[in-house]
């Protein structure tokens, strides 16, 4: 059967195994742009994959961008993979994005939890965690944005296996965070952080695990407005901007935190858009409109990250 | 089919006092509440899946603590019922 990326629908959800074969699909249509690279395997084996977008060089400075961390948030998985077509297709045509990647790498981890995503199609609908057993407990998982080495085990992070925030026994205890701490450790020169979430319309900055602003609050609320301004110009989609502590709750070992703290400067994480309606379950004929917004944000930021060199 | 009948409601907190009753709601893990969105503030609405063998008592607190709320989805299953088939019709 000849393999095309153009016959995908975007506009559907789709299982693993579907979206990572499309992952080579679209590896195949733009060989010269697209790579697809392991970045480890998850808690029950599955590879975790990362699409490195470049146009050459070693180690340039570079952008992160993963989705789905929480499995349950299955538009931003679907706005990873419509995100991932867009940046491909636009390569060449957008001049921004074409003069972005002439100096920058994109990174984009479209399936952040392969195994919890796994669970949430075939047995869980609402699972949001990690599947990794915890020891002492008939309860499984990790909340893997609770997981990371930023205030671990502070305020707004669970103790209690069962809970959905459960943080887990020690910092990167689970393996897809691990393995995305090694990717970006051992890269070293990531310029920003961006991590895709639903639901409720929200660009948030560092920090979650304390409630004091970080040193650059102000130039991430900054290019935080500027990114929603266009993100609202085409559907009208209202956002709030701020740090995670001050316009969800104090949430201790987040990844943007971690990343902040690391010495990425603009790490930042969207909650996607819900319409107000559907919550976790936004219909599919919503894909699209979520993640055209969506580009529009992320290449905001994204642009004022190449402009602002550090 | 573990969601038939589950509704996720939604509550636009008016006060502190609110959150201070929905953040007990959230502790006690009886009634196996999954919330979507946590009580906060009064800025950000709660939003809280509630099993159907729940719905009646939670409901009923929410009522006798005056506090308003509303049906954000009916029945969840019927959702996912929706998305399953789409999904199914998408894979064909």
């Amino acid at each position: 059967m000849e393999r095309s990326s153009k016959s995908f629908n975007f506009g559907a959800y789709h299982p693993l195994e579907t979206i990572y074969s499309w992952m080579d699909d679209l590896v195949a249509a733009h060989p010269n742009l697209v790579t697809k690279e392991q970045i480890g395997t998850s808690y029950e084996g599955r590879p975790m994959y990362v699409l490195k977008f470049s146009t050459g060089g070693d180690k340039r400075p570079a952008i992160w961008v993963d989705s789905g961390i929480h499995s349950r948030e299955w538009v931003s998985q679907a706005t990873g993979v419509w995100t991932a077509n867009k940046i491909a297709s636009d390569y060449g045509t957008d001049a921004s994005l074409t003069s972005l990647l002439k100096t920058m790498d994109i990174y984009l981890l479209i399936l952040a939890n392969p195994d919890g995503y796994v669970h949430s199609h075939t047995s869980n609908r609402m699972w949001r965690k990690t599947r990794s057993q915890n020891s002492g407990s008939t309860c499984r998982g990790v909340d893997p944005n609770r997981n990371w080495d930023a205030g671990f085990g502070g305020p707004g992070a669970s103790t209690n296996p069962c809970s959905d925030s459960y943080h887990g026994p020690s910092p990167h205890s689970e393996i897809e965070v691990k393995n995305v701490v090694n990717l970006v450790k051992n890269h070293g020169n990531f310029k920003s952080f961006i991590s895709i979430h639903a639901y409720s319309q929200l660009l948030m900055y560092p920090y979650g695990y304390t409630c004091k602003d970080a040193f650059h609050a102000a130039e991430l609320d900054s290019v935080g407005r500027s990114a929603v301004q266009k993100l609202s110009s085409l559907h009208g989609t209202t956002y709030k901007v701020g740090s995670i502590c001050k316009i969800i709750y104090q949430a201790s070992g987040g990844s943007i935190d971690w990343s902040y703290n690391l010495g990425i400067k603009y790490s930042f994480a969207f909650e996607l858009r819900d319409t107000g309606r559907y919550g976790f379950i936004l219909p599919a004929n919503q894909i699209i409109p979520t993640a055209s917004e969506t580009w529009l944000a992320l290449k905001d930021i994204m642009e004022y990250v190449h402009d602002h060199s550090y | 089919k573990v969601f038939i009948g589950d509704q996720v409601i939604r509550v636009n907190v008016e006060s502190e006092e609110q959150i201070r009753l929905l953040r007990a709601l959230e502790q006690d893990t009886y009634w196996d509440l999954d919330f979507w969105l946590h009580p906060v503030n009064t800025e950000i609405p709660v939003d809280i899946r509630v099993p159907y063998s729940s719905l009646y008592a939670v409901k009923d607190y929410l009522r006798a603590h005056n506090i308003q709320f509303s049906v954000m989805i009916s029945n969840l299953q019927e959702l996912l019922d929706e998305e399953k088939a789409e999904m199914e019709e998408n894979n064909m």
